[in-house]
């Protein structure tokens, strides 16, 4: 562990702590694509089968339980409970051209062709282009509220500090996984855009909206 | 060594 890795992670939890919040608070989840979060759980599902065969320490365990038990919530959330306030008119993504060529890379580009390795495989590439869904949509209805900015730039921040935890590890520990590193760039690069648009406006207090 | 790394993060 070190400290990119563990600002990694902070800031993924950051991310789906400030989701929920704003979900609970303003019981509503407007504006948050159900098919991200949808994918997201998926991702969760399919990583952290190793709950059940490998463990590595109570903090991984205990990140990888609140990681699973927040995506479906937020799901649950999303589907169920505030149904109702669910924008699904603005979101339209085909989720099924990322779930297919996902699956398939992974079949092919893999470490190991084993359940367990290509289920993980298929968690990291899925992951990388998970967002989509939730871009389109803003990109779609032009704009963001504050809230929902500030998740997409802690969820975007994890995966950009995990490529620091990499360069770290490659130097310090001769370790390095490519299907992550190169996974994790494509997942970083995706938030480019974005992340240029939060810099140069919300944090100078203005709404995230999208030039017409 | 092993094929597939410990997923040890994330």
């Amino acid at each position: 562990m070190n400290i990119f890795r563990l600002a990694g992670d902070l800031s993924h939890l950051a991310a789906i702590i400030i989701l929920l919040i704003k979900i609970w608070k303003t019981r509503s989840c407007a504006g948050i694509s159900g098919r991200s979060q949808v994918l997201f759980a998926i991702v969760f599902i399919t990583r952290y089968l190793d709950l059940f065969t490998n463990f590595i320490s109570a903090y991984n365990t205990a990140m990888k339980v609140f990681f699973l038990g927040s995506s479906i919530g937020t799901v649950y959330l999303m589907y169920l409970k505030f149904k109702a306030t669910y924008d699904h008119n603005h979101d339209t993504f085909r989720i099924e051209f990322l779930l297919l060529p996902t699956a398939l890379l992974s079949l092919v580009l893999n470490h190991e062709f084993s359940v367990m390795e290509i289920l993980w495989t298929f968690s990291i590439y899925l992951e990388s282009v998970a967002i989509l869904p939730q871009l389109f949509m803003v990109s779609k209805t032009g704009e963001a509220e504050s809230i929902t900015s500030h998740y997409l730039f802690a969820l975007g921040s994890y995966r950009g500090l995990y490529i620091l935890n990499w360069i770290y590890r490659y130097y310090f520990e001769g370790f390095y996984d490519i299907i992550a590193i190169v996974a994790g760039c494509v997942q970083t690069i995706l938030y480019c855009d974005f992340f240029y648009l939060y810099i140069t406006k919300v944090l100078k207090g203005k709404k995230l909206q999208l030039p017409a | 060594g092993k094929a597939a790394p410990d997923h040890d993060e994330l």
